[in-house]
């Protein structure tokens, strides 16, 4: 039996937004340590990784393990029926074919179920060891946001490098060339608004910017995103879920020829 | 512009 109900329903419904692009088809896991989802799209470049803590949840109950597999845009297209002031609850009993989301509004006068068919999938899940990064920046993910849109319009791919002097964000493409450059930030009036960046050693890799918009789609879950950088490694933009968890998503670089 | 690389090249399936 699992039973998981969640106050803050706008949280869930801006979770599968932020995923159902980059990904069509991905287990959820449940645990006694919360809900859980790691996914790749489909051409494997890049990766989700979401953890919905227990503890972030008015109400718990996971008997046992369960791995429910659906597909995110079904997923969404009923979570599109929930207010966002609404109370969500999500019932699954063990061994069932099928999950239930069921949404409550705040006054109580109106309460709605949705049955989903969960689906077989095979399970791609990679180990992701814990990795000392090369670089580590926190900034408004509102900026990183503008930032990867404006670079779109000119070019495919970004090269993003840091250094002492700051990130710095360059592309070309037929119409010419741009740098965005963000210096460390910390006199600022509120922490979130912060670009802090902790450097071990200095990185520069390329990455496709379609992704990394598409990995913006999480802003409306938190004010900063980190964005961690390693030479021999995927680069990790984690947007934190208030009190609950994080949404994590991991970009495979361009290799040089 | 160099060759697109795999999440299966950095991490190891489970």
């Amino acid at each position: 039996m699992l039973e998981l109900r969640l106050v803050q329903g706008s949280l869930l419904k801006k979770v599968l937004e932020a995923m159902k692009d980059l990904v069509t088809d991905a287990n959820f896991d449940c645990s006694a340590t919360g809900f859980s989802l790691q996914a790749m799209d489909s051409s494997h470049v890049a990766l989700v990784a979401l953890l919905l803590r227990s503890e972030g949840f008015e109400h718990y109950r996971c008997d046992r393990n369960i791995t429910m597999g659906m597909n995110l845009n079904n997923v969404s297209k009923l979570l599109k029926c929930a207010g966002n002031d609404d109370i969500i609850t999500i019932k699954a009993d063990d061994g069932g074919d099928t999950v239930t989301f069921m949404f409550e509004n705040p006054k109580q006068d109106k309460i709605s179920d949705f049955e989903m068919k969960l689906m077989d999938l095979d399970s791609e899940h990679l180990g992701i060891p814990d990795a000392e990064y090369h670089a580590i920046v926190r900034m408004p993910s509102l900026e990183f946001s503008r930032i990867c849109k404006d670079l779109s319009s000119i070019g495919d791919t970004v090269v993003i490098s840091v250094t002492k002097e700051g990130i710095k964000f360059s592309t070309r493409g037929d119409i010419g060339n741009a740098n965005i450059v963000c210096r460390q930030n910390t006199t600022v009036d509120k922490p979130e608004e912060a670009t802090v960046i902790q450097m071990n050693e200095a990185v520069s890799l390329t990455f496709a910017l379609r992704y990394l918009n598409s990995f913006t789609k999480a802003t409306s879950l938190s004010e900063t995103v980190t964005i961690s950088l390693s030479s021999e490694l995927p680069l990790v933009a984690e947007y934190k879920i208030a009190d609950m968890g994080y949404i994590k998503f991991y970009l495979a670089p361009k290799i040089e020829d | 512009k160099g060759s697109q690389g795999r999440m299966e090249s950095f991490f190891k399936p489970v």
